[in-house]
């Protein structure tokens, strides 16, 4: 099964 | 002061077309450099960057940085009313709550202004990361376009693998499996129909379809795209607006549960 991760877990906020 | 204008309404119509899929509402921020747009898809798994540079307008004035949050429905209406080869100027003051749109015909006989109301978006911005690539693939947007249609018949995942040979799509599903590989162009005659992959280590990832597809609606504005790709961060697809600038989409990638 794959699971759909988020973006905010690879870029930071600015 | 701001006032850009593009001498035909194509080029607009088209950005809009390419960003109004994954997003309702985005905010325009306008400086003396150009117009930059950066805003996540409402389930935070894509990004959409646009820059339109001011050298790219036929005529750009910002005297003061300005952010535009528009509605992008709205906005497709109004971009709905002009001709492709309208002139299209895009007008406000500063600190204004509304931006007008002028729509003017080549013999200059017919003239159109619609007018906007803005609206004030909770702006979260990004910051993405310099990332050397493991793989860059450049391709035909249309292939990129009709393989990404195809494949998401049969299955709701489409699986990119990327080796120095070329460039395969997989997806499965209820139905069975699909595979599409592409090789990379050995001799270019023509540069727009090239496939061509700079590969440092292979990589292969799994994205969700519905994304990609939607990415895919930016494909009438040029005629090559590129993807780059690490294994386990986000996916660049990037197409090259002509002579203004690009959009770039990010989208983050499936991974074993």
């Amino acid at each position: 099964y794959m699971k759909q991760t988020s973006l905010k877990s690879f870029f930071s906020f600015t | 002061m701001f006032e850009a204008r593009l001498s035909s309404a194509t080029t607009l119509k088209k950005v809009l077309d390419a960003i109004k899929d994954l997003l309702n509402e985005a905010t325009f921020d306008c400086n003396d450099s150009g117009i930059q747009l950066q805003a996540m898809d409402n389930s935070h798994v894509s990004l959409v960057s646009l820059t339109l540079r001011a050298d790219g307008f036929d005529k750009y004035r910002c005297d003061r940085n300005l952010s535009m949050g528009m509605n992008l429905g709205s906005m497709a209406k109004i971009m709905k009313c002009a001709n492709n080869d309208d002139t299209v100027t895009m007008k406000a003051q500063d600190n204004a709550d509304t931006v007008v749109f002028m729509f003017e015909s080549q013999n200059q006989e017919k003239v159109s202004d619609y007018e906007m109301k803005l609206m004030n978006l909770d702006q979260e911005h990004l910051g993405i990361p310099e990332t050397d690539y493991a793989c860059i693939v450049r391709m035909p947007a249309m292939e990129f376009a009709r393989i990404c249609r195809d494949l998401s018949q049969f299955g709701e995942s489409l699986v990119i693998c990327c080796t120095k040979e070329g460039v395969k799509f997989s997806a499965s599903g209820d139905v069975g499996s699909a595979n599409i590989k592409l090789a990379q162009t050995t001799s270019v005659d023509k540069e727009e129909e090239a496939v061509i992959i700079e590969m440092q280590e292979p990589v292969t990832l799994t994205f969700a379809c519905r994304y990609l597809n939607s990415f895919t609606k930016a494909t009438p504005l040029t005629n090559q795209v590129q993807l780059s790709m690490s294994m386990d961060v986000p996916l660049v697809v990037e197409y090259r607006i002509q002579d203004i600038g690009h959009v770039r989409y990010y989208l983050a990638p499936k991974i074993e549960d």
